[in-house]
């Protein structure tokens, strides 16, 4: 079972 | 003030297209280098970035830095209302509340302008850090489009491997199961640079949704590293490019 991840956490807020 | 005009409505057309399932909003910003556009979807799995360059303009200028705030289902309706090979030009004022479109036929003789109101969206807008690809692979569009829409068949989720062998794409559900493998050509239609090799598992439904954007370019590539998200660019002509971002599925 894999889970989706948020693109936000990848991406810092500018 | 803004003025940008595209030669053919038909690649404003497509641009809306590849944008507007994944995004209804977002906020087109317009500097004297040209258009850029980046937002994530509702569910902030993915992201879509738009970079159009002055110099794929027929006429562009912008004096003063404009930032548009689309609604992309009414923008979809206004470009559908025109001929293809129309020419449209974009016009803004510096604190514009409205976008102009005015589009040309060929011979001049006919000529429509429409109003868009414009949107006060409050938006995030995220860093890109630079990243060094373990796995780039380049192929025919419509080849990436096919294997996006056979693989959404049999499960939720796509799991593509890349190895100095080829690319593969696994899909893995209660029907059965599809295992889709291309490798190098020598005709150079697929191209794959590995520095390592990768597997890494992501939502069909997104790629497919990126696939909306096969009729701007008849090549995309598809970049792969551990632990960042899945990059899909699609070359618009002299443009730019558009760019999606999709995070991958990780183990619990």
């Amino acid at each position: 079972n894999r889970t989706q991840t948020s693109i936000a956490s990848y991406f810092k807020k500018e | 003030m803004l003025e940008a005009r595209f030669g053919e409505t038909l690649l404003l057309k497509k641009i809306v297209d590849a944008l507007k399932e994944i995004i209804s909003q977002s906020t087109l910003d317009c500097t004297e280098t040209g258009m850029q556009l980046q937002s994530m979807d509702n569910s902030h799995v993915s992201l879509v970035a738009l970079s159009l360059q002055t110099e794929g303009f027929e006429k562009y200028r912008c004096d003063r830095n404009v930032s548009l705030g689309l609604d992309l289902k009414s923008l979809a309706k206004v470009v559908k209302s025109a001929s293809g090979d129309d020419a449209v030009t974009l016009t803004a004022a510096d604190k514009a509340d409205k976008l102009l479109l005015s589009f040309e036929s060929d011979n001049k003789s006919r000529t429509a302008d429409y109003e868009l109101k414009l949107l006060n969206l409050d938006q995030d807008h995220l860093g890109i850090p630079e990243t060094n690809y373990a796995c780039i692979v380049q192929m025919p569009s419509s080849e990436f489009a096919r294997i996006c829409r056979d693989m959404s068949m049999f499960s939720e989720s796509v799991v593509i491997s890349c190895t100095k062998q080829g690319i593969k794409f696994s899909a893995n559900g209660d029907m059965g199961s599809a295992n889709i493998k291309l490798s190098d050509t020598s005709k150079g239609d697929i191209t794959i640079d590995v520095d390592e090799p990768i597997t890494q598992s992501f939502a069909g439904r997104y790629l497919n949704t990126f696939t909306r954007a096969t009729p701007l370019s008849d090549r995309v590539k598809i970049c792969l590293a551990p632990d960042v998200p899945l990059l899909v660019e699609y070359p618009i002509e002299d443009y730019g490019y558009i760019r999606y971002y999709l995070a991958p599925k990780v183990d619990e």
